[in-house]
């Protein structure tokens, strides 16, 4: 795991959301998008003594959330069709932009496009650059760079939630039964 | 069933935008050291794109990169190597450009690369 220079993260316990009602995607409902999130964003709260809260007005929001395509006015464009699927700032800028170029999926259902992309995978990533964590080099952590198309990665690991849990401190509330089965998680390190 | 003629305009146009976008770099596998490839200043934007490039590797100071496989980009590609848990050969074997093409975050990986990275206690 890594951090950006500087190790910024929010000094706050709970974070407020809200997605952006003209930057947003015409062929998933904002339910669909939304019940991503929730599931996202209580992955994190599992482990970190945060909280997330949505908000509808976007603009007093700590996190901003939109879907954009091309020159969006933050210096990285997006590039179409896979490439580059999203960026999110570093704490306290708070902004999460996916390129609604891409063909997202909220099902796991993949097999309508072979350039489909699992919408919660990145989102769940993106949130880890929210509070302050940067690429892994572990390809099983949902911090590594790189997701191929098709394929789902949602489950923290035990990189992404030393990384955090070093930025944070431990949820109170931590369950190892929450996290990972999987032979690299935090409960069976 | 014949599709009716807008929409498949409109499909067409997308998949075009794909492939200008994110270049397929498998035809680069295996360039050696020293070599002049057409391509190579693309896999050299798409380095400088995430921080592992600097401008002035490019050879002439410019982001127009050169099609030269020079010291600098086998550096270069020993750092995402390394940093993307590949084995680190600094040679464009199948599996470094398999990853450089799949689909990534748009954050750049520089905070890897200055503050180096912590390991994980196994």
């Amino acid at each position: 795991y890594t951090y950006f220079d500087g190790k910024p993260k929010w000094n706050r316990d709970t974070l407020t959301y809200a997605f952006s009602k003209t930057h947003k995607l015409e062929y998933l409902t904002s339910d669909d998008v939304k019940t991503v999130f929730r599931r996202a964003f209580d992955q994190w709260a599992s482990v970190i003594p945060v909280s997330f809260e949505e908000v509808d007005d976007y603009t007093v929001a700590d996190l901003k959330i939109g879907f954009f395509a091309g020159d969006h006015g933050d210096g990285q464009p997006f590039d179409g069709v896979l490439g580059t699927l999203a960026h999110a700032f570093a704490p306290k800028n708070g902004r999460l932009h996916l390129d609604a170029a891409e063909t997202w999926v909220v099902d796991g259902d993949f097999k309508e496009s072979d350039v489909a992309v699992d919408l919660e995978s990145v989102v769940t990533h993106e949130i880890g650059h929210l509070l302050g964590l940067g690429h892994s080099s572990q390809e099983s952590a949902v911090m590594y760079p790189s997701l191929r198309p098709r394929t789902k990665k949602v489950d923290l690991t035990v990189d992404d939630v030393a990384g955090v849990l070093k930025l944070y401190g431990a949820n109170p509330n931590l369950r190892f039964d929450s996290l990972t089965e999987s032979e690299d998680s935090l409960k069976n390190g | 069933r014949n599709l009716p003629e807008e929409s498949i305009t409109k499909a067409t146009q997308i998949i075009h935008v794909s492939n200008a976008t994110w270049h397929d770099f498998s035809r680069l596998v295996d360039v050696q050291l020293g070599s002049h490839v057409s391509g190579v200043s693309e896999l050299k934007r798409y380095l400088h794109r995430f921080g592992y490039v600097k401008e002035d590797d490019g050879g002439d100071g410019a982001k127009n990169f050169s099609d030269v496989f020079d010291g600098p980009l086998e550096y270069a590609i020993s750092l995402y190597q390394q940093n993307l848990g590949l084995p680190i050969t600094g040679k464009l074997d199948t599996s470094t450009v398999t990853l450089m093409s799949s689909p990534r975050c748009g954050v750049t990986d520089t905070h890897m690369i200055d503050n180096g990275f912590h390991t994980t206690a196994h």
